[in-house]
Formats: C-alpha cells, structure tokens, sequence
C-alpha cells in the first residue's frame, strides 16, 4: 500500500526556504533548477536522480489526497505514493508542479505547473553498495 | 540587545522524494 501523507507540508517548501545543494551553494526553493538537483546528486556519494513518470493520478481515500502511480528509472519499476494535492514536484525542464498548483501557492506561495500524467518527476535512490 | 534570527537551511535531497520498489530481487 501506498505510504500515507503527512498530516502538513514539509517547512523546505514554503516560497523564500534557503536550500544549500551538494556544493555549498545556497539558493531559495523557488530559484531552483534542474540542473540544481543532477549536479548536487552528482556530487553525492550515495544518492542517485532518477526520472520517475506520472502513470496514473488517482483518487485517495483520504481527504484532501492523491494516489500517484510512477514509472521509476530504466527498469519502470511501478512505485505509487499517496501525497497531499498540493505536495511539489520537481518536473525535469519545467519546474515545481502539483495536482492542485492554486492550492500549492495559496499554502506554500510557490509557484507551481499542474502535474500531469507523462510528466517526468525528479526522484531520487540510493545508489547501490557493492 | 537583539540576538540575530537564525535562518534554517535545509538540504536539497530534502525535497526530491525517494521512490524506490517496495520489492526488490
């Protein structure tokens, strides 16, 4: 089953948030690139960027969320997650998106894209210990 | 005095989520 959302957003991604990547480098959540992520997994040891696409956006028993079925990595692995509608993504070349982006600005004032089926989100993995 | 405001600074593998299968094999 799919993990249960939090009960409130997460404070890293309130509009004005100071994100320090791999590097050193501070910047606001909003000024955030892709580039920002790849190079910072880049520079980890253990963490890996993984594309994960938007398969299905389902209904949740839950109020107020979603079910998101992924397509994770090479492999495709199938991974569903069950998050608030306003929770953020981090669309490849796009940007910060959600299900419900009036919601996302109206709570986090972050700009968002409405997340959409064949979106492809940036996700991470641990990278395998040989 | 005013002590100065501390800004929190989170780490950026904070807001990617991890997704992984939950079987592995």
């Amino acid at each position: 089953p799919p993990a249960s959302p939090s009960a409130s957003m997460p404070p890293y991604f309130m509009r004005g948030s100071i994100i320090q990547l791999a590097d050193g480098e501070l910047k606001r959540v909003e000024d955030l690139k892709t580039e920002d992520f790849i190079q910072s997994a880049e520079l980890s040891g253990d963490l890996k960027i993984d594309s994960s696409t938007v398969e299905r956006i389902d209904c949740s028993h839950t109020p107020d969320a979603v079910v998101i079925q992924f397509s994770v990595g090479e492999h495709k692995a199938q991974v569903r997650v069950e998050v608030l509608v306003e929770y953020p993504f981090f669309v490849f070349g796009q940007g910060w998106s959600s299900c419900c982006p009036d919601k996302t600005t109206q709570l986090l004032e972050l700009s968002c894209a409405k997340l959409s089926v064949g979106d492809v989100c940036i996700s991470l993995t641990l990278r395998s210990i040989r | 005095n005013v002590e100065p405001r501390s800004v929190p600074v989170f780490p950026w593998h904070s807001l990617v989520p991890f997704l992984e299968p939950s079987q592995s094999n």
